[in-house]
């Protein structure tokens, strides 16, 4: 256990209002029953006894079930000499780390991080410090624990503590020391701070309000179809003004008072796991802690070093393909699932393509917000790469191949394997059957004598524009798209600027071979590095996500006599990072034949 | 993943369901060898 050594001394002036603050915060968890009815007092004084959010929290919450958030901040340390410090909390099976400091014997992080305590949960952190300038890896220099709830519950004035930090190899020998605060959330913030993420995630036209559409999508995500069929009776009774819209206090209330009566919310929309109906504190402290995971809110990372770590988080749902590893995506779909709408050339019909609800949320979040952008500069692209490259390891090793008749399983509908050139048990990795060949003759090439007419180059969700301009107000919302962007530097845009623009997405069912769509010579190939944005709609669709100017993409010239130079752009995506060509510059091909193929990699 | 096709200005008509399709926001399901659109400078002679 940790020893505190001193105390820091808060500040006279504000010394009324942190001791209130302190006492409403350790609410929750005080287990002296009469020193509890005396903070209910204080706590109905400060705050009346005012209907709506604040007047629920007046129940108390028994410290046998107990789960709260603590707010634990880990500020400074005194060392021996000299390094580059970072510091690591443990807790249960989770940890985090701050920032590195500068080089000093003082190192100062004031980094936070929320935890969930439960009563029958892991509430023993433990902190180490470790010197980092060592080349090969970073060095545990000292270490304590500390039980956050005998911390939180201590009579103290100070808002932070210091506590000794001992050798690891000696526990007798202080090596320095450690200054830290734990607070326990306010549950009425923690309610508040929900509602105001939620709102922030389907507020798609940012006016920091809801419509009944963007209300809609919420109600959907919540897996709840009973109110989901009675979206529109919500929907008044959230809008207490009348207005139209439901604000975020308005929508607090809401939650606060339906979650009582008749839960609205059954599943997390991030994580997609069954929630409690009875336990209303415990839902609201899951889905706190699940919206925050790596939005970059908090200063600790939790670093996603494994997979389960990635799985607990939103990180791994950033895209179509997530459901590769899991395959769960379209097996709860319920009132959560959402769609897009394509329009089938061949059947001529509209046709909905099925994606999961959460997915849809998550994605939403990362890509169409400014809590995303947060993300994406605080170290989402080197995941999205990492999670890529390790998929592909994964995706090539012999027993991925378990995977296939699952797959096609799940895909019946949208996979004719009578189409495929090879049975599968010709397929030995899950990669091979993804690239795998079809028939000859199974895709028809339209005028296939006249090179004059150009075809489709994947089966995909195709968008076609006559111009920059076009694809800019109808689809591409990116700040940052331009052809030059997009071609990059090597190759000499002037010829492309104002030509007209095809974009074939393919969906994770699709035969993932590209062919040619014109027929002439490759002039040449130019690589582009970059990240693995996903391409679905909803990152092209935002203004904040420039997908294709950003991704990492092989462009090829075509050199054809009927239209001119042809830009062959392939582009690389989240899972399927990997793009590989069957032909070489000086090449001459017939429209119709095999390009090459994405698959599974970084 | 995603391929994109830059034409040259004006050097291909595009089918007509595809743009009208499009510029409703509506992606369009296709398969490869599918017809795309037709080279302009011969326009005047096909008859497709």
């Amino acid at each position: 256990m940790g020893h505190a050594s001193s105390k820091g001394l808060p500040d006279a002036s504000e010394e009324d209002s942190s001791r209130l603050s302190r006492l409403k915060q350790k609410l929750h968890i005080n287990r002296n029953h009469h020193h509890r009815q005396r903070l209910r007092r204080i706590f109905r004084r400060s705050h009346g006894n005012s209907s709506g959010s604040s007047g629920s929290c007046l129940k108390l919450v028994s410290a046998e079930d107990f789960a709260g958030i603590a707010l634990l901040t880990l500020v400074s340390a005194e060392m021996k000499f000299k390094d580059k410090w970072l510091a690591c909390v443990s807790l249960g099976e989770q940890t985090y780390r701050t920032e590195i400091s500068d080089q000093t014997e003082k190192p100062v992080w004031n980094s936070e991080k929320k935890l969930l305590l439960e009563r029958n949960g892991p509430h023993v952190a433990r902190i180490s410090v470790f010197e980092t300038n060592r080349i090969s890896k970073n060095n545990i220099v000292g270490y304590c624990e500390i039980d956050l709830l005998e911390f939180l519950t201590q009579d103290s004035d100070s808002d932070f503590e210091v506590f000794e930090l001992f050798d690891p190899s000696s526990s007798d020998i202080v090596v320095g020391k450690i200054s830290l605060s734990c607070s326990v959330e306010d549950p009425i913030e923690t309610e508040k701070s929900f509602a105001r993420r939620l709102l922030s995630i389907v507020d798609y036209n940012q006016d920091g309000r809801l419509s009944f559409s963007e209300f809609s999508d919420l109600i959907k995500a919540f897996g709840n179809q009973v109110a989901a069929n009675k979206k529109e009776e919500l929907f008044k009774a959230a809008d207490k003004n009348g207005d139209g819209f439901v604000s975020m206090d308005e929508l607090a209330d809401l939650l606060a008072i339906q979650q009582e009566k008749e839960p609205l919310i059954n599943c997390c929309p991030v994580c997609g796991e069954i929630l409690g109906v009875s336990d209303r504190l415990n839902t609201v402290v899951h889905l706190s802690l699940c919206f925050d995971e790596g939005t970059g809110n908090e200063a600790m990372t939790g670093g996603f070093l494994t997979d389960k770590e990635a799985s607990y988080g939103w990180m791994f749902k950033l895209s179509e393909w997530a459901h590769f590893s899991s395959y769960d995506v379209g097996l709860n779909f319920g009132s959560s699932a959402s769609h897009i709408l394509v329009f089938d050339r061949k059947t001529k019909r509209l046709v909905e393509e099925l994606i999961d609800g959460k997915i849809v949320m998550s994605m939403r979040a990362l890509y169409q917000s400014k809590i995303g952008l947060c993300l994406m500069d605080s170290g989402a692209k080197e995941i999205l790469y990492k999670i890529s490259e390790k998929q592909g390891r994964k995706m090539n090793s012999a027993e991925s191949a378990e995977d296939i008749p699952k797959f096609v399983e799940f895909f019946k509908d949208q996979i004719k394997l009578d189409e495929v050139k090879y049975p599968l048990e010709h397929f030995k990795t899950f990669n091979d059957f993804f690239i795998r060949e079809l028939k000859p003759g199974a895709r028809p090439i339209a005028f296939i004598e006249r090179d004059d007419v150009a075809i489709c180059a994947a089966d995909s969700r195709l968008m076609a524009f006559k111009n920059l301009e076009d694809s800019l107000r109808f689809w591409i919302k990116g700040r940052k798209f331009s052809i030059q962007g997009l071609l990059g530097k090597e190759i000499c845009p002037s010829t492309f600027v104002d030509g007209a623009l095809i974009i074939f997405r393919l969906a994770p069912q699709d035969y993932h071979r590209f062919h040619f769509p014109v027929s002439g010579i490759i002039d040449q190939f130019v690589n582009v590095p970059g990240n693995l944005y996903t391409v679905n709609p909803i990152a092209v669709n935002s203004e904040y996500c420039n997908v294709f100017t950003e991704n990492k993409r092989v462009i090829s010239i075509i050199s054809t006599a009927e239209f001119g130079k042809v830009a062959f752009v392939a582009i690389g995506a989240t899972m399927v990072g990997s793009i590989t060509f069957l032909k070489k510059e000086g090449d001459y091909v017939n429209k119709g034949d095999e390009f090459g193929y994405f698959s599974f990699g970084g | 993943s995603t391929v994109i096709c830059v034409f040259e200005k004006d050097s291909i008509l595009i089918d007509e369901d595809l743009l009208a399709n499009s510029a409703r926001s509506l992606e369009t399901l296709v398969s490869v060898g599918m017809k795309l659109g037709v080279a302009t400078r011969k326009q005047s002679e096909i008859d497709l």
